[in-house]
């Protein structure tokens, strides 16, 4: 038996609306600490890993450790069928699941709905991401991130990210001509709108800008973003999800021809 | 020109 509830459908849906156009389809990992995903896109570029820790859930309960195979297009279908303040439950009876139950409550408990999703068989490997201690580590606001990677997007595929003491700068060139837009430190760090830098050595390093742009579709979740970066290792773009977990983005360097 | 590399490059395979 699993079953989760969170008292808002409003966060599943954008945790969903932050994977579901990177990957088709993914395991939902399911164990008495919580509910895990990683999985790469089709290209093999990008990898995302979600964390949703069991003590974020309004009630939480997995019996046995559990996968589940879900199509994130149809998950997102049946999330567009809640109010953002409904309450929802995840459930599944069997151990070894092929269905998943979504059940969504009104606040004011006078519209129950439930939904039943078939679950599929995805043979997909894990993979062991070794811990790094990154050269730069950036803290900045995750609107400012994503209209950057916007901005930038329309002037070329590739995008140069430098970062030194003074700041972060992120760079491309094109057809249309270049931009550059260039972020300092701020002074306070506490503020939703700090950019901040932890450096042990300065890197510059280029990456796809059109996973940049599907990472930023997590922004909804935290108004800070955290990119952690090394020289020829990828990138990690990392966004909190309140106080009960995270979700990992990682996306592997463009290098030199 | 730029090649993009791939995440198994960096990552190992369970």
């Amino acid at each position: 038996m699993f079953e989760a509830s969170l008292a808002q459908s409003a966060i599943l849906k954008k945790v969903l609306d932050a994977i579901k156009d990177l990957l088709n389809e993914a395991n939902f990992e399911c164990t008495d600490d919580g509910i895990k995903v990683q999985a790469m896109d089709n290209s093999h570029v990008s990898l995302v890993s979600l964390e949703l820790r069991s003590d974020g859930f309004e009630k939480y309960r997995c019996d046995r450790n559990l996968s589940m195979g879900v199509n994130l297009a149809s998950m997102a279908k049946i999330m567009r069928c809640s109010s953002n303040s409904d309450k929802v439950t995840i459930k599944a009876q069997d151990d070894n699941p092929d269905k998943v139950s979504f059940i969504f409550e009104s606040s004011n408990q006078e519209r129950i709905s439930d939904y039943e999703m078939k679950l599929m068989d995805i043979d997909a490997d894990q993979l062991g991401i070794p811990d790094t201690e990154y050269s730069c580590v950036v803290k900045m606001p995750s609107a400012e991130f994503a209209r950057i990677c916007k901005d930038l997007n329309q002037f070329g595929e590739s995008l140069v990210i430098s970062c030194s003491k003074e700041g972060i700068k992120f760079s491309t060139s094109g057809d249309l001509g270049s931009a550059n837009v260039k972020l300092a430190q701020t002074t306070d760090a506490d503020k939703d709108d700090a950019v901040t830098i932890e450096m042990r050595s300065p890197v510059t390093l280029t990456f796809a800008c059109r996973y940049l742009n599907h990472f930023t579709k997590a922004t909804p979740l935290s108004s800070q973003v955290q990119l952690s970066m090394s020289d020829e290792i990828p990138l990690l773009v990392e966004y909190r999800i309140g106080d009960m977990g995270c979700i990992k983005y990682y996306l592997a360097p463009k290098i030199d021809d | 020109n730029s090649l993009q590399l791939e995440l198994l490059t960096f990552f190992c395979q369970h």
